[in-house]
């Protein structure tokens, strides 16, 4: 048996929309630690991580661990029927063929429950083991996504380097090449406006503007991103999920023939 | 000119 009471329901709603046009199916793993889910893009160029953590959760009950295959597409589907300010429960049986999302006014005059089928995936997990990055850069969400959109008018793909000077995005195409620079600024009103560079040495690698720009439908979810960069590994975008957890991308770089 | 890696090269499945 499973019951996953979530009062802000509206964060759940953000995360199927971050990751549905990424993933078409995925297996949702419940345990005592929280709600988790890791898959790959079709093509295994991009990984999305998310764990929403069961202190998250207003009740959180998983009497023991289970894999639920799910149709993101169909489960965005069915979330954008609740409200923002709904309370969103997920029950499911121990063997069961299908989960019910429940969704409950905040004023508690309408309850609707939604029961979608579940589906047997194969699902490859691949071990990420913790690394030492070379450069983490942290900034306002908004504009990353900015950034991201901006340069996929020019070129297809985004030269990300950060030196002493700051972190610079690059592209190039046929009409012409783009440089923007963001340098560390702490100085502002409100601490998600910052940005901040924390560079061990400096890194410089090459990345495909698409799942970057798929990466930032992420953004509603956060004020602010965090860029983890290390030579030759898959860079890490994350977000944080309020207080209760993470959803993180990992992207291959681009490789120099 | 460059190729596009793959998560496996990185990642080692569990």
């Amino acid at each position: 048996m499973l019951e996953l009471r979530l009062v802000q329901g509206s964060l759940l709603k953000k995360v199927l929309e971050s990751v549905k046009d990424l993933v078409n199916d995925a297996n949702f793993d419940c345990s005592a630690t929280g709600f988790s889910l890791q898959a790959m893009d079709s093509s295994h160029v991009a990984l999305v991580a998310l764990l929403l953590r069961s202190e998250g959760f207003e009740h959180y009950r998983c009497d023991r661990n289970l894999s639920m295959g799910m149709n993101l597409n169909n489960m965005a589907k069915m979330l954008k029927c609740a409200g923002n300010d709904d309370i969103v429960t997920i029950k499911a049986d121990d063997g069961g063929d299908t989960v019910t999302f429940m969704f409950e006014s905040p004023t508690q005059d309408k309850i609707a429950d939604f029961e979608m089928k579940l589906m047997d995936i194969d699902s490859e997990h691949l071990g990420i083991p913790e690394a030492e990055f070379q450069a983490i850069v942290r900034m306002p969400s908004a504009e990353f996504a900015r950034i991201c959109k901006d340069l996929s008018s020019i070129g297809d793909t985004v030269v990300i380097s950060v030196t002493k000077e700051g972190v610079k995005f690059s592209t190039r195409g046929d009409i012409g090449t783009a440089n923007i620079v963001c340098r560390q600024n702490t100085t502002v009103d409100k601490p998600e406006d910052a940005t901040v560079i924390e560079m061990q040495e400096p890194v410089s690698l090459t990345f495909a503007l698409r799942y970057m720009n798929s990466f930032t439908k992420a953004t509603p979810l956060s004020n602010q991103v965090t860029i983890s960069l290390s030579s030759e590994l898959p860079v890490v975008v994350e977000y944080k999920v309020a207080e209760m957890g993470y959803i993180r991308f990992y992207l291959a770089p681009k490789l120099e023939e | 000119k460059s190729t596009q890696g793959r998560l496996e090269s990185f990642f080692k499945p569990v």
